[in-house]
């Protein structure tokens, strides 16, 4: 039953992978926009190149395996980029 | 592998390194010792070198912080980014910051200190990360990995040697000394009456040379390694008179019959062999017997027969009045000297299969012992 004018609020792991993407594979700000629509796909692209690096399946969602690699420990040197 | 963009890389293989504060969650000598070993796992397969400082810049400056610490990676508390490190360069570029958050240990529990300083130490000598899950540079911290039974993956060598190349004496044919019986010109290192034609010391290793091969004592190894002297240095000759460091030129100068051979490192430097009469010896030497270089006051000394001549590094010049007599010198150590090592404040002269430890300043023989004492025998 959806709360009238409640403020929807992501999933914990949205903002999360949002942060990693950013932090590690050089998430654009104007991609950050269209995160909140998983299916855009620059967003997915990155997914994808996120589950490539780490050697997952590369389905460009955030499924649980992705998430679990997502929240162990890492280097702070991001993966790709700059 | 990957390197960072641009690839970069030091210009220099010597570095130095400082750790600048301590986490509380070690002894600050574990934390030493655990950067030290971390150091020496890429010290082992390129020709870099790194040092120690006590105070001042270093190469690369290793610190402990938490959450905003200075630069625009602030850390996030426990898990997640344990630390980063930046490329090879000045200033902050080479540097180490590890986050103090994390509890940091040195068994398998916690986060392994050193596992993370030898992933972190990549980054600072130019490599990136690593999509393989096996390699050291792969950015997830892999718990299960055994810091006791730690081992570079060969992508992390490729990595580290696609910037730097292999050790110098990478790539030979350790002859191990142990696992199997020796060839029958290899000489068997414990052998009770085993003599050295010449020995010298490299950048830090001893170096003890016998007939066709050298042993060779490294300061990550203890036990002496045997390799071929063709192996290290192909166009020279073996059955060597005499060798000796001159650290003040980073050479190592080996001496056969009438002539002498420069090298550095794994390189055998062009120009040579040389006469050993552009020395200054008089055309009546026709070998060498020994030589040794003293660190301190840049003099070469030179053994022939019963005699001795003094030869000046600075001015590469022999010095005057010489030769003189060994006894009259040396007391104690008799003529006809296999070789020479300068080590501890001590000169150790090599005759057959026994050695004299002579004090310079006392001059006299203060020990005498096996030739082979320094191979573990």
């Amino acid at each position: 039953y959806p709360l009238q004018g409640a403020v929807r609020q992501d999933p914990p792991s949205m903002d999360f992978a949002q942060h990693y993407l950013e932090k590690y594979y050089n998430l654009e700000k104007n991609e950050k926009q269209m995160f909140r629509r998983k299916e855009s796909s620059p967003v997915v692209k990155k997914i994808q190149e996120m589950q490539k690096f780490l050697g997952l399946e590369m389905t460009g969602k955030l499924d649980s395996n992705t998430m679990d690699v997502m929240l162990k420990p890492r280097c702070g040197v991001p993966d790709v980029g700059g | 592998f990957s390197t960072f963009p641009g690839s970069p890389k030091w210009r220099k293989t010597h570095l130095t390194y400082r750790v600048e504060n301590y986490t509380p969650d070690l002894p600050r000598e574990r934390v030493d010792s655990a950067i030290e070993k971390a150091l020496k796992v890429w010290e082992a397969v390129t020709p870099l070198t790194f040092s120690r400082l006590p105070e001042g810049e270093a190469d690369i400056m290793i610190s402990f912080a938490a959450g905003e610490h200075g630069d625009f990676y602030p850390f996030d508390g426990l898990g997640q980014s344990l630390a980063h490190a930046y490329p090879p360069g000045p200033g902050f570029y080479g540097d180490v910051h590890f986050d103090e958050d994390e509890k940091w240990t040195l068994g398998s529990s916690g986060t392994n200190l050193f596992l993370v300083a030898a992933h972190e130490l990549g980054h600072t000598l130019g490599l990136f990360h690593s999509d393989k899950k096996e390699a050291l540079m792969y950015p997830v911290y892999n718990f299960s990995r055994n810091p006791t039974q730690f081992q570079l993956s060969q992508d992390d060598i490729d990595g580290i040697q696609s910037l730097y190349g292999p050790h110098p004496y990478s790539g030979v044919s350790v002859v191990p000394t142990t696992s199997v019986s020796p060839r029958p010109e290899i000489p068997t290192k414990c052998d009770p009456s085993l003599s050295f034609d010449a020995v010298s010391t490299l950048r830090g290793e001893l170096l003890f040379f016998k007939d066709r091969y050298l042993w060779r004592l490294s300061r990550w190894n203890p036990e002496p390694e045997v390799h071929l002297i063709s192996a290290f240095w192909p166009s020279l000759p073996s059955h060597l008179d005499a060798a000796y460091e001159a650290n003040s030129k980073d050479s190592v100068f080996i001496f056969k019959g009438t002539q002498f051979w420069a090298v550095q490192g794994s390189e055998v430097q062009a120009g040579y062999p040389k006469s050993i009469y552009t020395l200054g010896f008089p055309p009546a030497v026709r070998k060498i017997d020994a030589a040794v270089s003293d660190k301190d006051t840049k003099k070469t000394y030179f053994f022939v027969d019963d005699q001795y001549w003094r030869f000046d590094e600075k001015r590469w010049l022999m010095d005057k009045g010489f030769p003189r007599l060994i006894k009259d010198d040396f007391p104690g150590i008799e003529p006809q000297v296999d070789a020479v090592l300068q080590a501890f404040g001590f000169f150790y002269f090599f005759h057959g299969s026994s050695q004299s430890e002579f004090d310079p300043n006392a001059r006299m023989v203060t020990h005498t012992l096996k030739s082979n004492s320094w191979l573990l025998c």
